[in-house]
């Protein structure tokens, strides 16, 4: 029941957007951050095979079952988070990069992520003066039961605080840093272990930009629906 | 043949100051290729910083040592150039008929030019986004391919204040890219603002039809005993004929080491 396979017919030249048939789980095994239970990951493969050629793609990724939700408490102002329905107390870390140079190893993340584990962290937020973490990054949090907290590449400082104000209005090219926002979005949406996006540190994005990010990491309307079921 | 699949490109790679190099990415690619390392290309970190590529050879100290910081001159004096650099590599790869490759970077900080034997591809500005390029029709199979990246600083590296500051004069912030590089609280100024080919670079080969981006999401019901995985792709066909294409999703857990439950 966990395989599925569709024949398909492809215009030359074509680039399409394809949805599988929904697949069925009965009580998997969840994905749990630090301290609650597994990170158990499933081995999701995709291939695509082409009549006359043979093997034309293939793509796998470990994937886990999880779901997280938030909201700001209005008693204290706090964000909670609660994973798989059952509420966590966040112990974080800050995380800006693994290396200054970015020599951003496999090994080295391991033993970063590894590390913070260890100190029986369950979350890491990627602050937004730095990067957009890394698929390795995600990859060990995975692993170790990290949730991250990634933010855009906004900052108080250098955006929109200081006498005179600096950057008011943002980087330059709004376009360039949305298509920079839907890009690393695709690249890192499939990991279990992401479980918030944020516009930027300390400061709201500008307007357009805010609501184009909002737009993008909009839960889609089927999903609300199931959700509510 | 070669095999489905990505392969990573992580080593033989050189650099070269822009400035000590008076050939064009087409003669570099072409008729002048570098042979190794001299007294003009060193060996290249890639993915790094061209700070990275400075620091391994020796050129300038680590700045994460001592002092060894205020010993690296930095961009707002030296200027973009000189932290423009060449990286160069070779690699060889023989497609089948109906066989593609993509040339893939997963980010350049802050803007490229990419020659592959003698063919120019500009890669444009944005430190946090993905380049795949289709070079099938340039591939050369019986011979290594010669790949060249003209890597330029981000377009508005700034300039430190005496005093420091969060983010130095804020300039970096102009541009889509690391904020940090000018200098926090917590760091010194990095000197080439992180230019560089800063992530991975591969060649991916597919047959006629490419998988691009799957994403995936799950729903839960009835208290998490019932649960969906809802899978969507994007599909590529690069051919100039019909594909009739078997689609195929598999989700596995390991039981024990190679033997996977379906």
């Amino acid at each position: 029941e966990h395989l599925q396979t569709q024949n398909l017919s492809l215009p030359a030249g074509a680039h399409v957007h394809y949805t599988f048939s929904e697949i069925f789980f009965y009580k998997p095994k969840l994905w749990w951050p630090n301290g609650m239970g597994k990170q158990y990951l499933y081995n999701v493969e995709i291939t695509i095979e082409v009549r006359g050629f043979g093997e034309s793609d293939l793509w796998s990724q470990p994937f886990g079952f999880r779901k997280i939700e938030n909201h700001i408490d209005s008693a204290t102002g706090g964000r909670l988070f609660k994973v798989n329905g059952e509420p966590i107390f966040i112990r974080g870390g800050n995380w800006i990069l693994s290396d200054g140079l970015l020599r951003l190893s496999k090994k080295r993340y391991q033993a970063d992520i590894k590390f913070h584990a260890d100190m029986n962290f369950n979350m890491i937020r990627c602050w937004g003066g730095g990067l957009a973490e890394r698929p390795d990054f995600y990859h060990y949090c995975d692993m170790y039961g990290i949730l991250v907290w990634q933010e855009f590449w906004i900052t108080g400082d250098v955006d929109g605080r200081g006498d005179p104000i600096s950057n008011p209005d943002g980087p330059l090219d709004h376009d360039l840093f949305l298509l920079c926002a839907r890009d690393t979005i695709k690249l890192l949406r499939n990991h279990p272990s992401l479980a918030l996006w944020v516009g930027g540190n300390e400061q709201v994005p500008p307007e357009d930009v805010n609501s184009a990010l909002k737009t993008y990491l909009k839960l889609h309307p089927y999903f609300e629906n199931l959700n509510s079921d | 043949m070669a095999e489905i699949g990505k392969v990573v490109l992580d080593k033989g790679w050189l650099a070269a100051r822009s400035t000590e190099i008076e050939l064009t990415g087409v003669q570099l690619t072409t008729t002048n290729p570098p042979s190794g390392p001299d007294s003009t290309w060193m060996e290249a970190v890639v993915p790094g910083t061209v700070l990275a590529t400075l620091v391994k050879n020796k050129v300038v100290p680590d700045p994460f040592y001592g002092l060894g910081n205020e010993a690296i001159i930095d961009i707002a004096d030296s200027g973009r150039e000189h932290y423009t650099l060449w990286f160069f590599t070779t690699f060889e790869c023989n497609l089948l008929n109906n066989q593609h490759i993509d040339l893939n970077f997963r980010a350049i900080n802050y803007s490229a030019e990419v020659y592959l034997n003698g063919h120019k591809k500009i890669l444009p500005k944005g430190m946090f986004r993905r380049h795949s390029i289709d070079v099938t029709s340039i591939l050369l199979h019986d011979r290594p391919n010669l790949l060249a990246v003209l890597v330029h600083p981000p377009d508005h590296p700034g300039r430190i204040p005496p005093e420091g500051g969060q983010g130095g004069d804020h300039e970096i912030g102009k541009d889509v890219a690391a904020q940090y590089v000018e200098g926090w609280d917590w760091i010194a100024p990095i000197r080439d603002r992180n230019t560089g080919i800063w992530d991975e670079v591969s060649i991916s080969v597919t047959g006629p039809v490419k998988i691009v981006d799957p994403h995936l999401v799950s729903s839960f019901f009835d208290n998490y005993k019932r649960v969906y995985l809802h899978t969507t792709i994007e599909l590529v066909n690069k051919s100039a004929i019909v594909a009739e294409c078997f689609l195929n999703i598999q989700v596995a857990t390991e039981v024990e080491g190679n033997t996977c439950l379906v």
